[in-house]
């Protein structure tokens, strides 16, 4: 598999909504 | 680093040197603060693990560190019997009181009754979560806050051999469990750090308002390896013994998180309705399941695009083996012919500076010593959906020193992996 780490993930918030299957990115999510 | 165009970040170069100071987040105002939990880097100075225990950040052993891990997923991945180090030469030297878990990030909660503090690795690749306990029936490494004692607190309870709850954890861990008249657990980790101890039931506290009695969770008795001077680890996986799934009821199995930019900078860890309100705009793709690793979060990775460019890999390069998110893998792993492509394209645009010797599994590094700003491409990551992650500039670069800064993304060694 490919594997999407830590450091590609840094300031966006990453949402999980494991009951609704989806996943999220929101740039700027630190801030 | 700032985004010159559309194409690509400019990047003050003494900007990529850690900080030595913490520089904290704004609070959190409202109710949204009560199920937030900070998020910091193990060894940055927000560290709540003491300044004495910390290292200097050695790139070298937080890429060896990670392959391990890698090489652990993959294997857990192809059903193969975990024997991740079997073939490697490397090895990390696990020095007491010294930490070289520098790829993860770390969040404090409560436990106990009445409560203690603790610091955790959190951890979305793994299932199990646990911390070490007295009486450190055969060994616990050194951390910074006092070792949980069973004995102290009112709402602790050992999990029985033959029940339910002791089958599952065989399950979420791959380690049978197993009886010495109550349940014992056993995990093992890819950089061979493990940890076996009691199953056992606490109250497990997040907030004032988010209290769970009877949260299960690992007591150990027997701990090693690169775990720095955090009390144990938080395990976030799909698995039904993590902490999302036992917190379904309140939360719903919704989270969130915010990894900082920086060592010196803070995040957070979010749980339940409110997550996506710190950003302004949250595009989302699927969320997969799939039978080969049941306790990992897959997602539809498509393509790859650099300087806005679209770069030609076939979609089979991603959909025949699957992608996986992992908060405690650091570097990106690529298909071999993904990570070629983006190679590629990112030296070419990248051709006007002076390129450096390899470093562990980076194998695009750069001299930027001698710059005061960099101009480097954007590159952004395309899933399912029409969902796209422009990657910040803090993650398209890794950086040993100024003379070694290399492109923070990796291939896999087999297109199978």
């Amino acid at each position: 598999v490919a594997i999407l780490g830590n450091k590609q993930q840094q300031t966006f918030e990453v949402v999980y909504d494991v009951t609704g299957g989806k996943l999220g990115f929101g740039a700027g999510g630190c801030s | 680093g700032e985004i010159a165009d559309s194409h690509h970040h400019v990047i003050v170069t003494n900007s990529l040197i850690p900080a030595k100071t913490c520089t904290q987040s704004p609070k959190v105002s409202g109710s949204n603060q009560l199920r937030k939990l900070q998020v910091v880097h193990i060894n940055g100075p927000c560290s709540p693990l003491g300044q004495g225990k910390k290292t200097n950040l050695n790139l070298g052993q937080i890429l060896l560190q990670d392959e391990l891990r890698v090489r652990s997923i993959h294997s857990r991945i192809s059903n193969s019997k975990q024997s991740p180090l079997a073939d490697s030469k490397a090895k990390i030297p696990a020095k007491s009181g010294r930490s070289l878990g520098t790829g993860n990030f770390v969040v404090n909660v409560g436990l106990g009754t009445p409560k203690r503090d603790l610091t955790l690795i959190f951890d979305t690749g793994s299932d199990l979560t646990w911390i070490q306990c007295k009486p450190c029936a055969v060994n616990c490494y050194q951390q910074n806050e006092p070792t949980f004692d069973p004995s102290q607190s009112s709402t602790y309870s050992n999990i029985s051999c033959g029940s339910a709850e002791c089958t599952q954890v065989g399950l979420a861990t791959g380690n049978s469990p197993r009886c010495s008249s109550t349940c014992i657990y056993g995990v093992l980790y890819g950089d061979n750090s493990y940890s076996v101890g009691f199953y056992g039931r606490e109250t497990l506290t997040l907030s004032a308002s988010d209290v769970f009695p009877n949260f299960e969770f690992g007591c150990g008795q027997n701990n090693r390896g690169l775990f720095g001077s955090a009390a144990g680890l938080l395990g976030l996986g799909r698995n039904q013994i993590s902490l999302v799934s036992q917190t379904a009821t309140k939360f719903g199995k919704k989270f969130s998180y915010c990894l900082p930019s920086t060592s010196s900078g803070t995040g957070f860890l979010a749980f339940g309705n409110q997550v996506g309100t710190s950003s302004s705009s949250v595009k989302y793709t699927s969320l997969l399941t799939d039978s080969r690793g049941n306790s990992f979060y897959f997602v539809p990775l498509l393509g790859i695009s650099v300087k806005g460019q679209r770069l030609a890999i076939p979609p089979t390069a991603f959909t025949s083996s699957g992608t996986i998110i992992d908060s405690g893998t650091v570097i990106t792993r690529l298909p071999p012919a993904a990570y070629a492509a983006l190679r590629s394209a990112f030296r070419q645009a990248m051709s006007k500076y002076p390129s450096t010797s390899s470093l562990s599994i980076l194998d695009t590094c750069y001299d930027l010593s001698g710059y005061n700003t960099v101009t480097i491409p954007t590159i952004t990551l395309h899933f399912g959906g029409g969902t796209g992650l422009a990657v910040d500039s803090s993650g398209i670069l890794v950086v040993a020193s100024l003379s070694q800064v290399c492109l923070a993304f990796a291939g896999n060694s087999d297109p199978s992996d």
